[in-house]
């Protein structure tokens, strides 16, 4: 696998980051 | 199509898509208006049932229980929302994989800092509306020519496309920045404005100011 | 289900999920050999047919164009891999969407920066890291007491979540962090030793030494 290929694949790697963000603030906005 | 109640937290664009299909196909979704979210998805009942404690889920009346907001609109869904012929269909999964995999990233890197719900980085922000902008791009050739994205009436492809857009027209899409884009803006208000869509999402508000990142 | 040709580069595991529902189904899918990275998909014949310049992208012998491998493979396959009852055509939706949504984002925050075709980021590998061990957590469970994911036979399910383990078997995941998740080993095992499925990858071969970032 041409390691090359990859690094220019549109990869998500900050997910993790804003999936925590939307779940802190929807929770604060349920209370 | 199945019938049975939805737990999620309220706007939740996610949870849109189901409850929209369901006013199309006449599926019976009810939400928990006792579900209150990072408690109830946490205690053990729920777990049981959702083992990740994510939402939105369902839980039909034959006791069968879904994740995953898409899998939950599919199953509410009736055949006309999942497209017309084999081609149809595909094409809906087509739009359904592109809001997911293109728009949503391009969406909260965008729109999340910008309601100081995660921290701002410059970069990242710039990046993330260059690809917004991409997105409306593709989208306007894309509907140059067409009232919805898949065939002659309206499917989850439009609904969740539509859900997917949401934050981006209500927080940060201001109308400078957006004028361009007609065909994307004609088809957007016409979803939004759906009778059966101002059910579950009320009355759109569009932004007037792009929101800013506030410490 | 339709024939046609499959632009993509090699070894590429969103393009696997569309070439193996093609074996399952016996959809003619053929991979084009003249198909270059970063040449054929920027030029203006590509571009015409699929405006996002991205693959996989496929199309039909009768000139039906497609992107996003969810909706390709979709496309390329029988009822049988799509889910035999309405809930399990849903809970077939539900996995994909994980895959996409909940595996994929956590294996290339792992697998990339330990390629080094990302930067390292110490707190966010470490975060992928305990991601995937959630993620194969809740399938090693879920496969206490089935053999494929969805209903008695393979579906998309199995493998789309397949796929979207492939990079995480074959370069982080080592004996040793494997070794408590013995259903889904045994699942994965299955799955990408079917002869079908090795038509397709070839013989797999599992991590025996974690990767790690290099400057």
């Amino acid at each position: 696998m041409s390691l090359e290929i990859l690094a220019q694949e549109k990869v998500w790697l900050e997910k993790a980051k804003y999936a925590d963000a939307e779940r802190l603030y929807y929770e604060k906005m349920s209370k | 199509m199945a019938s049975g109640t939805l737990y999620t937290y309220s706007n939740n664009s996610r949870a849109y898509k189901a409850l929209i299909a369901a006013q199309y196909s006449g599926a019976d979704v009810k939400v928990d208006p006792a579900f209150e979210f990072g408690v109830t998805n946490k205690d053990e009942t729920f777990l049981k049932k959702f083992p990740l404690g994510k939402v939105p889920a369902f839980e039909s009346n034959k006791k069968e229980y879904l994740t995953e907001s898409n899998a939950i609109a599919y199953f509410v869904s009736n055949e006309q929302l999942k497209g017309s012929t084999p081609y149809e269909k595909a094409l809906v999964q087509q739009f359904i994989s592109y809001a997911d995999n293109e728009i949503l990233p391009a969406s909260h890197a965008w729109v999340y800092p910008s309601l100081s719900v995660a921290q701002f980085n410059k970069l990242s922000v710039e990046r993330a509306i260059e690809d917004v902008k991409g997105i409306f791009t593709y989208l306007n050739n894309y509907l140059l020519t067409r009232t919805y994205l898949v065939g002659e009436r309206i499917t989850l492809a439009d609904i969740s496309v539509a859900c997917s857009l949401l934050q981006l027209y209500q927080h940060v899409i201001n109308p400078e920045f957006r004028q361009p884009y007609v065909n994307v803006n004609r088809w957007f208000d016409t979803i939004v404005n759906q009778p059966k869509v101002v059910k579950v999402i009320g009355k759109f508000e569009y932004c007037v100011k792009s929101a800013e990142f506030n410490q």
